[in-house]
């Protein structure tokens, strides 16, 4: 079926928004187990995680970007302390 | 790393459920081996209990489950999660029940994804190293292949140091051959980047010829799918090393022993009759191996991938002073550097002739 480029472009935003914040928003308070939000931008988490797998860094979510964070992966956050 | 892990060796863990894509005794030889993974680098022991609460407690859910602060999301993105040393939460290993979980390549392979999530149970974050087992994306290799890369070793190992030489109970050579005995004689040699690694029997010493610091290791300690008494190795143009023992032989990049090895030496274009090599070095100038066996010699071209005609010729004839047969071979500086016996000589490849005699330990410093 033909894509839906808007629907396509919202689906891809809520997969980014949702990927930084799992894996590269979180940091926390050793002397605590709860979660402290990282106050970063969407661009910023963009450009860490970008830097780790060896992407482009751009901050924006190019299509190799999107492709990377569609691969199956650990649960853990990808930085800061993982409590 | 988060230090300071356990502050124990002795670690219990438990298997609270099972999934029903696997038979449990799957399941258990799946977690027994992701275990045995990490103590085999460490000096870390862990044993099984089948009831209360032990350090690693280990579950299979879905989506929101028990009172676990993560949730997963479903088939696929997500396949597990762990939590590093502690109490509660501290330590456990969860695995998303949504996924479909194997013995082998199909579908998620359990083995490698709880080796990944004991990682973490045991101190390490994610590796950016692609080739690292603790890299957060999910990659089937050959559960056949070793799967931690140097990388993941020296993590680890910063945390908990590196396994003691555990007496072996086996007979063989029950004492450490001492490097500085005027017998000393070695079985492979070869360089490895900047080092040069000197095999015997089990052993292998790691020497950086630059500061001339030596390290005693067991060759299991990087290479656990590895025989002792390895007969011929050698480092090829491709940042890898091949190690020979009877009619078989391994190509390793780093730790990761490569999918398909051991394969037999005949693969290279070895004669049926060719039984085992006895030295082998790959001359960098020219990207031409060289298998000395008796008193002949075969040449490779690494090129084509292809043994190149008219060989074997006799090694005397084209290196004249290397009269004997050859235990070890390797390159270094431009220098060709033969082993028999207690015995080494320097050859120039260039001049075709030998320019030093001197004992096999001389790169020790005794």
């Amino acid at each position: 079926l033909p894509s839906h480029p808007e629907k396509d472009r919202k689906e891809d935003a809520k997969l980014v928004q949702d990927y930084l914040n799992k894996f590269y928003a979180v940091e926390t308070d050793p002397n605590q187990l709860g979660w402290k939000i990282n106050a970063e931008s969407t661009a910023e988490k963009l450009r860490k995680m970008q830097q780790f797998f060896g992407l482009k860094v751009t901050g924006k979510p190019d299509s190799e970007t999107l492709e990377m964070m569609k691969k199956p992966r650990c649960g853990v956050p990808d930085v800061g302390l993982y409590g | 790393v988060t230090l300071p892990g356990w502050k124990k060796n002795k670690i219990t863990y438990r298997i609270v459920n099972y999934t029903p894509d696997m038979s449990k005794e799957d399941v258990d030889k799946a977690i027994q081996k992701a275990f045995k993974v990490w103590s085999t680098v460490t000096p870390l022991i862990f044993t099984r209990i089948h009831e209360g609460i032990a350090d690693i407690m280990i579950a299979f859910g879905t989506k929101a489950h028990g009172h676990c602060p993560r949730y997963f999301d479903g088939p696929l993105g997500v396949l597990a999660h762990a939590f590093p040393p502690g109490n509660g939460f501290g330590g456990d290993v969860h695995f998303d029940e949504d996924e479909d979980w194997t013995t082998g390549s199909a579908g998620f392979n359990l083995f490698l994804v709880a080796a990944h999530e004991f990682g973490h149970a045991l101190g390490l974050s994610h590796s950016s190293d692609q080739t690292a087992l603790m890299f957060p994306n999910y990659a089937y290799v050959s559960p056949s292949a070793f799967p931690l890369s140097a990388d993941d070793i020296s993590g680890i190992q910063s945390i908990y140091g590196s396994r003691p030489n555990v007496p072996d109970k086996r007979p063989a050579n029950p004492t450490l051959p001492k490097i500085c005995g005027s017998q000393m004689t070695f079985d492979a040699v070869t360089t490895l980047r900047r080092e040069v690694i000197f095999l015997k029997g089990r052993h292998l010493w790691r020497v950086y010829p630059d500061n001339s610091e030596v390290e005693l290791e067991l060759i299991s300690t990087f290479w656990p799918t590895l025989p002792s008494g390895i007969q011929a190795v050698y480092e090829n143009m491709k940042d890898q090393i091949l190690f020979f023992k009877g009619n078989k032989f391994w190509v390793i990049s780093g730790h990761q022993v490569l999918l398909g090895y051991p394969k037999n030496i005949n693969t290279l274009g070895f004669p049926k009759g060719v039984k085992k090599i006895d030295a082998a070095v790959c001359n960098k100038n020219t990207g031409k191996t060289d298998f000395f066996i008796g008193d002949k010699y075969w040449r490779y071209d690494e090129n084509t991938q292809s043994m190149e005609r008219g060989y074997p010729r006799q090694t005397a004839n084209d290196f004249p002073g290397i009269n004997q047969k050859v235990d070890a071979v390797f390159q270094q500086k431009g220098f060709f550097y033969f082993f028999h016996g207690s015995k080494q000589w320097e050859f120039d490849p260039i001049a075709k002739k030998v320019t030093r005699e001197i004992k096999s330990n001389s790169w020790f410093n005794c």
